[in-house]
């Protein structure tokens, strides 16, 4: 059982992950029918930039997390926002229609989306519920050994609490499987991992 | 769209900040 304090800092953190939505009209791009590279290249930008600004409103919101060092703040976000908007990706995946309609226009390679399918669809198997999404999202985004954090102490002191609410949720919705939690938080460095592929990809691309 | 050429941290920062539509 959830204690009063882990009870009402889930149903918080939940609100406020259920708020985290990209405005309409940015996600309805995505639907039209655009195969120039230069449009493609425009939706993918403001999407992108639509999914790091509603991110930071979540982020904003854990608590906490504004009484952290301000530039500790911008390293976590900086050093999640990848992961985060990947992991969200794996629930309704915005990217996978886009890559779907458009599957040649970014030149992305077989080594890097074969792994990131593959991954989605192991996600998929595990049947996670909305608490264990959001919750593990908080988690990545507070992760105490990202580069550059000053100290890393009070970055733990937050995620400490969430990590043992996402245990509890575990063993809640998934008492047939004991190994739930150790399967959800293994993922997560299969998550770093993209974001290094990402970040080789970024320099590619500026390069060519 | 004027964050066509932002970068990662320029749009934390501005979103940290509240600036959402300048």
């Amino acid at each position: 059982e959830f204690t009063p304090e882990q009870q009402s800092l889930l149903d918080y953190i939940m609100d406020s992950y259920s708020k985290q939505q990209i405005p309409q009209e940015v996600s309805k791009k995505l639907l039209h029918e655009e195969f120039s590279a230069e449009g493609n290249f425009l939706i993918l930008t403001e999407m992108a930039t639509s999914h790091v600004q509603v991110l930071v409103e979540f982020t904003k919101k854990l608590p906490g997390f504004q009484t952290l060092d301000h530039e500790d703040q911008i390293a976590l976000l900086k050093g999640s926002a990848v992961e985060a908007i990947y992991w969200k990706a794996t629930i309704r995946s915005p990217w996978s229609l886009l890559f779907s309609n458009r599957p040649n226009s970014f030149s992305i390679s077989d080594e890097f989306i074969t792994p990131m399918f593959n991954f989605y669809k192991s996600i998929g198997e595990l049947k996670m519920t909305q608490e264990e999404y959001a919750l593990l999202t908080a988690i990545v985004i507070l992760s105490p050994d990202r580069q550059y954090i000053k100290d890393r102490e009070s970055v733990e002191r937050l995620q400490e609490p969430l990590l043992d609410i996402l245990q509890k949720c575990c063993k809640l919705h998934h008492p047939d499987n004991p190994q739930h939690f150790a399967c959800l938080l293994g993922r997560l460095p299969e998550l770093r991992t993209f974001n290094h592929h990402h970040a080789e990809m970024l320099m590619s691309w500026r390069v060519n | 769209n004027s964050s066509t050429n932002m970068g990662l941290e320029a749009i934390i920062r501005k979103a940290l900040m509240g600036k959402y539509d300048e």
